[in-house]
């Protein structure tokens, strides 16, 4: 009878969330069975327990993004109310090794093209994107000796899901940005929104992409070796616009600052030593008083 | 003030429990009344450290303790809570009594290392109850 399937299905879950992790709970939910309640459980039941040990994230990345958290949210974890942005998740990838070099010309300030590719899978259907940036993290160990200007060029390969070309073909979506690189950066941002938003949107979850650096008057050792030490990450601010998530907006709605279209924050950020990572890529400095 | 009144001559008839000195102090600070308490844990305690980076330490807070029969004054209940407080007395015991739960939350954020290894901030609505009341 109805009545007795729905006690027992009640019983089931009750004894598959004392076995869970209950955090679990709270990872929103879509797709085409998303009206299933019992639907997280067994993603978790069937994932984490008996899959392979977690992988660990690169050390540097890591720092980064508890650096961020730093930034956004106070010690005792509440989001700080100071923020003047609608993000609600961050999300941090390395790409898939292996990272291949592709010829360059080290001599003229042309770096070797880096071949990356970023799995985005665990980015939710209910998260949208507001913001991304391709991140350079610097070792400490390396001083750049000198300013430098340089012109980040990148190519996106043609998304698999669109079927017009071969995986890996580099045929379309070329961007080039310049930035300056400075003493004491630490990190070295270049905004990819306009790239990656209409990819994210299509739910295209991987994303390949060609990046080559050209850098005339940087002194070619040590920047390269900086620029080539490790492969960057990639960073996605998102809206996460399910129930579970956090929103500023109703706070945000009666604020002094309106808001703006992510795409005209498009350039690149570089944070300096000591500092933590840029929010929205905007000054945080205070406007002066007229 | 919450310091103890010397008891008179007529205070010294009554049990200690009905002097009107601690009366007026119950009225004032009732026991045991609903009310938000601390409950610190951390991550590590739940095992769960390994993919919470941060915060490490987590105080959801809780609500506990009785709902009284004047419930509109102190806790901003609805009329509805007071209805069912009557139904409970007067007329059907079944009917539970008001419960003492979150009135409102603070969201928390969260930094976690998924499975494939990418890091993910997040921040979750209602994780830290921040006030309580009888509904």
């Amino acid at each position: 009878c109805p009545a007795s399937r729905e006690e027992a299905q009640i019983s089931v879950s009750a004894k598959l969330e004392s076995e869970l992790e209950p955090w679990s709970l709270l990872q929103p939910v879509d797709g085409e069975h998303s009206s299933d309640p019992l639907l997280p459980l067994f993603k978790v039941l069937s994932g984490s327990r008996s899959g392979p040990p977690r992988l660990q994230p690169d050390a540097r990345a890591l720092h980064y993004m508890k650096k961020l958290y730093k930034t956004y949210a106070t010690k005792e974890g509440i989001p700080k109310s100071t923020r003047s942005h609608l993000y609600n998740t961050v999300r941090l990838f390395t790409p898939h090794p292996p990272q291949k070099f592709a010829s360059g010309d080290r001599g003229t300030g042309i770096f070797p093209s880096a071949d990356l590719l970023f799995n985005l899978d665990r980015v939710a259907a209910v998260e949208h994107l507001l913001r991304s940036v391709l991140l350079y993290t610097l070792n400490s160990s390396v001083s750049l000796s000198s300013a430098g200007k340089c012109v980040c060029s990148l190519v996106m390969a043609e998304p698999r899901a669109s079927g017009k070309a071969l995986p890996g073909a580099p045929s379309s979506f070329p961007f080039s940005s310049q930035l300056e690189l400075r003493k004491n950066f630490r990190w070295i941002e270049i905004d990819v929104t306009s790239l990656l938003q209409p990819l994210v949107a299509s739910n295209e979850r991987s994303v390949h992409m060609f990046v080559n650096f050209t850098c005339p008057k940087a002194g070619p050792g040590r920047l390269s070796s900086a620029l080539l030490s490790e492969p960057p990450s990639l960073i996605l601010y998102l809206n996460d616009t399910s129930a579970q998530a956090h929103h500023r907006w109703y706070s945000l709605r009666y604020g002094k600052r309106s808001l703006r279209d992510p795409g005209q924050r498009r350039g690149v950020a570089a944070c300096p030593a000591g500092e933590g990572p840029a929010e929205g890529g905007r000054s945080p400095r205070p406007r002066p008083r007229r | 003030g919450r310091e103890t009144l010397s008891p008179g001559p007529l205070e010294s008839l009554l049990p200690a429990s009905f002097t009107p000195s601690q009366h007026f102090k119950r009225f004032l600070f009732p026991h045991d009344e609903c009310e938000l308490l601390d409950f610190r844990l951390s991550f590590r305690q739940l095992r769960w450290d390994h993919w919470i980076v941060a915060p490490q330490r987590y105080n959801p807070r809780f609500c506990k303790g009785g709902c009284p029969r004047a419930v509109r004054h102190r806790y901003g209940s609805p009329l509805h809570t007071v209805v069912q407080n009557i139904i409970y007395e007067k007329l059907d015991a079944s009917v539970p009594r008001p419960s003492c739960v979150p009135a409102a939350y603070n969201p928390l954020s969260v930094l976690t290392i998924e499975p494939d290894a990418s890091i993910a901030y997040k921040e979750y609505e209602n994780m830290i109850a921040t006030r309580c009341t009888c509904r």
